[in-house]
């Protein structure tokens, strides 16, 4: 589950 | 991960293989914006820097890769293919999109996540993004006809953000804390700019006509 400093999307 | 999210990403890619379709086996590029093509190849270097930093999943960094290496190669073609760079409407090509990039630039240093050398240029990049397709619309209008492998390029590039709408909606009501208004905002722009084409597009798919930009 990625906090949201990732940006997991593309 | 989505459906509505993968669909998104999927026809992303497709639009980008028409393209390359296109190009090759055209051996032609009219029509095509390269000035669009060169902010999208600025979007995708400037939001992927994380490629090497970030490992989120294979399918991620995979998709990266690709999108990085297909914009650039569209660039490259033409630009410098023999060919192909001869069929560039390079005097229907004029939008000044140095201004886009500047802009973005400016919006991204006021208004992004966290003040960082990252998060500028993600921002930037999704800012970019938004309004990268005008001088391709721009060009579109000037050129009048559009021809079908072109037509299919900015459709298939406009669903892939309505996807990704479709998508933010999903995790906001799954997620707990979702917060990614950068991007909603911003995808929301991008979307509303292919609206009237998707108006024209739809009504000559009804008619069964070619595709007319009212110029």
């Amino acid at each position: 589950h990625y906090d949201d400093d990732y940006h997991d999307e593309l | 991960m989505n459906i509505f999210r993968f669909l998104g990403d999927m026809t992303h890619l497709i639009s980008i293989l028409i393209l390359l379709l296109k190009i090759y086996a055209t051996k032609s590029c009219s029509g095509i914006s390269l000035k669009t093509q060169e902010l999208y190849a600025l979007v995708f270097l400037a939001r992927y820097l994380d490629l090497f930093t970030d490992f989120i999943s294979v399918y991620n960094s995979v998709m990266k890769v690709v999108f990085i290496a297909s914009s650039l190669a569209i660039v490259w073609c033409m630009r410098r293919h023999r060919v192909v760079r001869r069929s560039y409407d390079k005097e229907l090509d004029t939008f000044r999109h140095y201004f886009l990039v500047a802009a973005c630039l400016a919006l991204a240093l006021l208004v992004q996540e966290k003040f960082t050398f990252l998060e500028v240029l993600w921002a930037f990049s999704i800012y970019l993004e938004a309004v990268a397709i005008l001088p391709q619309l721009v060009l579109l209008q000037r050129s009048g006809n559009v021809d079908n492998l072109t037509g299919q390029y900015v459709f298939f590039l406009g669903a892939y953000r309505a996807f990704y709408i479709l998508n933010w909606i999903y995790r906001y009501f799954t997620e707990t804390h979702f917060s990614r208004w950068i991007s909603c905002v911003s995808g929301l722009v991008q979307t509303a700019l292919y609206a009237d084409f998707f108006y024209y597009y739809f009504i000559s798919w009804k008619n069964n006509s070619k595709l007319q930009l009212p110029a």
